[in-house]
């Protein structure tokens, strides 16, 4: 099993549109796949049809029922969800004054490590407890980031961070890379920040995903890219880029 | 003085973009404004020029300096910032553990408040302590949403956190409105959110801000809308919007 945390504190980067699309075309491709909601604002829960689940993440990470029992199948086969709630900003309080408190979604993955081959956390726009966990529990990180100024600026934050936990927390993490989302090949800013990424980060993923309207209308259906429009640019993309993934992931 | 908190827990719908530019417009109308970064990525701060000042939010919340000492004039008169940095994460995490931690903010504002006619303050992406804290300091509230899908789908989280705030912590606490934010007219979707927040949410603004390349190209110059690009349609919608929230604050 590979765990992949989906990771930029910067708002509204692609984090879960990346979580989701990359999880489906994986389990396309035939891999056992796992997605982990691991923000309150349970945005990948609902673009995968899960919304109505009764157990959720906040269950199985304040230990009222095993992971397993939270999971859901989803509508394509080999794709499961672990649904996440509101709720889950409580129980990131609660966890905060437990002992060894970054690394309770670590333990809990040990209980279906087997079911799986790979696993993608999605985490939420913060640098909290909850995106610790999901670092912490990790094989590796891959941060989007928008070809946009804004999010070039929070990049500094997020390396620093996976450095502070690779080194206090779990130095098995490696950042896989950082992946171009919402690039608008009309733009000069597009072409500058995706070129500014590539120069300063050697690990930048050759794929770029474009910006396209079927990817932001997809959720709306919940459904993934690659059921909503298999054919289209954004579809394309992001298999492509889970192909890029797992090539990378064997390497490890 | 008026306080208006700009908060939306969802990342990316255009919270620092409406912060910056509604104060710029704010302040070519001649009104002296104070721009509050509450979010520890600072963007606020970079988008109006201040990252290099010395003395930040953080400082102010923790006591070391007062907020007036915080506070730098940006290039545009009338204009003037108290910056944030990343430091302000370990800010929240302090004053979590003080008494009446939710009202830090509001007292700190009561020093500056005869220097002021109106203070936005930009929240991250989060429902948290510091947003709490913005909450509780201000006359009112306004909600960028981005003309998307996923970000409809926070909307009631938000709306439930400001009933909380009022009735737990800041009971003259207004929703001022909601604001559609990268307002896309060649597409379903912008048209069908668009719609739908006028349809749910009354005091939805009648303004709506168009997705306009300009706008996000503004603070890779370090300038807002309206110096950046004066005619363009990123800069009359704030110009336009500006004249709304202060046509509401006046008949709060
Ligand atoms: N390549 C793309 N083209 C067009 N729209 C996109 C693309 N990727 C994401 N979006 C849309 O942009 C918005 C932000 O994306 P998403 O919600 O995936 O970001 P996020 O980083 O997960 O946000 P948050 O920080 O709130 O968790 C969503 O409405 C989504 O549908
Ligand atoms: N109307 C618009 N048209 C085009 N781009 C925009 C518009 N408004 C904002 N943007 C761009 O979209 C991105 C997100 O906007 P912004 O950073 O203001 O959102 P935010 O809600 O403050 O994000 P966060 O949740 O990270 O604080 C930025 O790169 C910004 O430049
Ligand atoms: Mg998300
Ligand atoms: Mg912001």
């Amino acid at each position: 099993m590979s765990v992949v945390a989906v990771a930029n504190q910067k708002g509204g980067v692609g984090k879960t549109t990346t979580a989701v699309n990359l999880a489906a075309a994986s389990a396309e491709m035939g891999r056992r796949t796992l997605v982990i909601d691991a923000d309150a604002q349970a945005n990948a829960t609902s673009a995968l049809g899960a919304q109505h689940a009764s157990l959720r993440m906040f269950d199985a990470l304040l230990g009222e029922a095993p992971l397993r029992d939270c999971i859901v199948a989803t509508s394509w086969p080999g794709l499961d969800v672990a649904p996440s709630s509101m709720d889950l900003v409580a129980a990131e309080m609660e966890l905060a004054s437990r002992p060894e408190r970054e690394y309770v979604l670590r333990s809990l993955l040990l209980d279906v490590a087997p079911q799986y081959e790979l696993v993608l956390i999605d985490c939420g726009p913060s640098l909290g407890l909850m995106t610790l966990n999901a670092l912490a529990a990790a094989d590796g990180a891959i941060a989007p980031v928008q070809c946009e100024y804004l999010a070039l600026e929070g990049l500094t934050a997020l390396l620093e961070t996976i450095r502070r936990v690779q080194t206090h927390v779990h130095p098995g993490l490696h950042l896989l890379g950082v992946i171009a989302t919402m690039y608008d090949g009309r733009t000069r800013l597009s072409q500058d920040v995706a070129a500014q990424l590539k120069s300063h980060i050697s690990s930048t993923f050759d794929t770029i995903i474009p910006r396209s309207i079927r990817l932001s209308e997809a959720p709306s259906h919940q459904r993934p890219i690659i059921d909503y429009a298999p054919a289209s640019r954004g579809a394309e993309a992001y298999r492509e880029l889970a192909g890029e993934l797992l090539r990378r992931l064997a390497a490890l």
